[in-house]
């Protein structure tokens, strides 16, 4: 598998799920093959790519208990080159029963580890909004994380509390964690507070925020109700030029790691 | 105690901390004493109330452990009859914790129990976006609840799964819960989205949808950033406007009751 890459934030509404669906279409248009997976109890990145979660053999519950291998719970999307596990509600109070399962933080990482299928580019993860045992899995089978922000008030708050917890991971879970990047989403320029926010986090956090900034685009809320992304919704839009520039950035990146 | 009515959705970013921080201070302003507490881990209704959460005494964390009683939590704020019980960063991973704990569910309610102080006439609570073991002890101690939700298309995905928790409450461990009402936040009837949204909602829920719609408006999200509620901030902005007629037929329909 390629670079395992956690879409994350505890501050709910922040676009994880657009990105996630959209960051992926975008990385598989420029010819990546991509695994989503959904780790949301909410099911909202399998809803956004058209999958009916009721329909769906195996989800990322089953993988997380251990009843499936990860290559029996890959599904094809309507995207070429984009694959998804998706999630149902047998994923709401998942984490309870974890609670006491031997190496419960690591569920998703010895899944990963035992991949036997063909290879992935890239694995995408959409993380719940809290800091639970899910994202805590997530964290723990990632190469990097990506932190989706919106330039809101109570953004920088947060990102405190999100970097205790990759701090936390990386003494005791995985010591390879990294930062991939902080995406600024929901951007809305005309907006005093927002650019203040804006210039703040570049002013605290520099190289890590990345230069493409996703505006706030109505067609970016409307693509999820047709069942794909916005790339094959409206491939005008302000929302899949912005997506497509991050995929591009988030690969220029990675090269020269 | 009066009515006990949890702010709550686990969807992320739908306004819950802006409604509770709005609604109890606009109850306060109706002549009403209000207590809000914070069940977030995120601790924003707590820093939106200008509270120093590192220099509380005694939070959320601490009453759900049992070592403090509720009138030791409760502080003042910048408005008169608005008093909160605030939330810090103990209170990640707090449903870990009182996983294996007797009773685990009913922690919130048992403390609402023994109060001694001085009346409420009503208790807000603000949750945490998922239905973990925080928000189940609010639903476990509510009377009623209020679910806030955005116009968006992930929407009416997120009320089945928390109509099936009202309903697993009320027949383990909360048989009077009820539904308060569904309030329709971040409104922008100028998007087919929204209107189309919204005109779902209440086909489906009915009476259940508060007449009283609250707008996005700017104020709202600026308020928090100096610490008081939008009433105190800009009291003729449109979200003011909005949370003082909403709490008006809060007050309509409980008397109605
Ligand atoms: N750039 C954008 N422009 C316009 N709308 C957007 C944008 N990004 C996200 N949205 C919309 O905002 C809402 C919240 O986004 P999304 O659901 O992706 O956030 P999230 O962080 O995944 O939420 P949760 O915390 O519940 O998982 C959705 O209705 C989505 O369609
Ligand atoms: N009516 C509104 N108009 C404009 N901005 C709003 C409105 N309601 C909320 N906001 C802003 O939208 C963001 C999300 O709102 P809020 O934090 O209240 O949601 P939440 O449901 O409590 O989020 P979480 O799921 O993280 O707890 C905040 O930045 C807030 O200031
Ligand atoms: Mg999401
Ligand atoms: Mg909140």
């Amino acid at each position: 598998l390629g670079s395992v890459i956690p879409i994350a934030n505890q501050k709910g509404g922040v676009g994880k799920t657009t990105t996630s669906i959209n960051l992926a279409a975008s990385l598989a248009a420029l010819d990546k093959r991509v695994l989503l997976i959904d780790l949301d109890p909410q099911g909202n990145a399998s809803t956004g790519l058209g999958i009916d979660k009721d329909d769906a053999d195996n989800t990322t519950y089953d993988l997380l208990m251990g009843t499936c291998a990860l290559e029996d719970c890959v599904m094809e999307t309507s995207c070429e080159g984009l694959f998804i596990v998706p999630a149902n509600g047998d994923l709401v109070g998942a984490d309870l029963a974890m609670a006491n399962m031997p190496k419960r933080e690591l569920l998703l990482n010895q899944v990963l580890n035992q991949y036997k299928g063909e290879h992935f580019h890239f694995v995408l993860i959409d993380c719940p909004p809290t800091l639970n045992l899910l994202t805590i899995n997530a964290l723990s089978a990632a190469s990097k994380i990506l932190i989706t922000l919106q330039t809101e008030f109570y953004a920088m708050e947060g990102l405190t509390q999100m970097h205790d917890a990759i701090r936390h991971v990386r003494a005791n879970l995985n010591e390879n964690l990294s930062i991939d990047g902080i995406l600024l989403t929901l951007v809305d320029r005309r907006n005093t507070l927002d650019r203040q926010v804006e210039k703040e986090v570049r002013a605290y956090y520099g190289s890590q925020v990345y230069e493409t900034v996703i505006p706030r685009n109505v067609r970016l809320a409307e693509a999820p109700s047709h069942g794909i992304p916005i790339i094959h919704y409206s491939v005008q839009a302000t929302g899949s030029v912005a997506y497509l520039s991050m995929a591009q950035e988030m690969l220029e990146r990675e090269s020269i790691e």
